[in-house]
């Protein structure tokens, strides 16, 4: 997985 | 953003507002499990740290600050202000027993073996049991203030809404987060003895009381 994935939700 | 992800941060929102309104208006802190509100500040500052790294928009910082100051307030009206009013004898879940093996599982199993994505992780895991010492106290006093019972009903449908969330996303978005998914599955399975009585005892009764 991408860890640079943003995580959007809270 | 779906409806399903806004009806369950303003679902968290509530729940969070109640509790810190419940104890600042009663000036008291009775009925409600300190380790568990110290769980969650832990929660909230794991996850919340890409605070200081990233910004997304400005709904996301805003959320991630109130929760995190909402969260030490609360703490800090049960263990200084109204300490008073803390009832320890009954608050008494061993939380060491809870952070080690969701801390181990963090560095076991995790989508990234970096700094922020163990501590997110972390927060995920934690925050999936991070309700059970509340849900103990409850079981050994055997009753529950109506309003602290309306607090558990918001954060326990909070994550059941971002549940039917990720079943959008996965269905429009193709996105799909596992880790995220089990914990919020096994976190709003722990509600469901709780959504039972709130939904078939809570009407009308002053006090919610479990069955000991």
């Amino acid at each position: 997985d991408d860890p640079s994935l943003e995580k959007d939700e809270l | 953003m779906n409806i399903f992800r806004l009806t369950g941060d303003l679902s968290h929102l509530a729940a969070i507002i109640i509790l810190l309104l419940k104890i600042w208006k009663t000036r008291s802190c009775a009925g409600i499990s300190g380790k568990s509100q110290i769980l969650f500040a832990l929660v909230f500052t794991s996850r919340y740290l890409d605070l200081l790294t990233s910004f997304i928009s400005l709904y996301n910082t805003t959320m991630k600050v109130i929760y995190i100051g909402c969260a030490y307030a609360t703490v800090y009206l049960i263990y200084a202000k109204f300490k008073a009013t803390y009832d320890g004898n009954h608050d008494t879940f061993r939380v060491e027993f809870l952070v080690v093996p969701v801390g181990g599982l963090a560095f076991l199993v995790n989508h990234d073996f970096s700094p922020l994505e163990i501590l997110w992780t972390f927060s995920i895991y934690l925050e999936s049991v991070a309700i059970l010492p509340q849900l103990f106290m409850i079981s050994k006093t055997g009753e529950a203030e109506t309003i602290t019972t309306h607090y558990l009903f918001f954060l326990g449908l909070y994550r059941a809404l971002y549940l039917i969330n990720w079943i959008w996303r996965f269905y429009f978005e193709g996105f799909f987060d596992m880790i995220a998914i089990v914990a919020g599955v096994v976190q709003t399975i722990l509600y469901c003895d709780f959504f039972y009585l709130y939904v078939t005892k809570g009407e009308g009764r002053s006090q919610l009381s479990i069955p000991t």
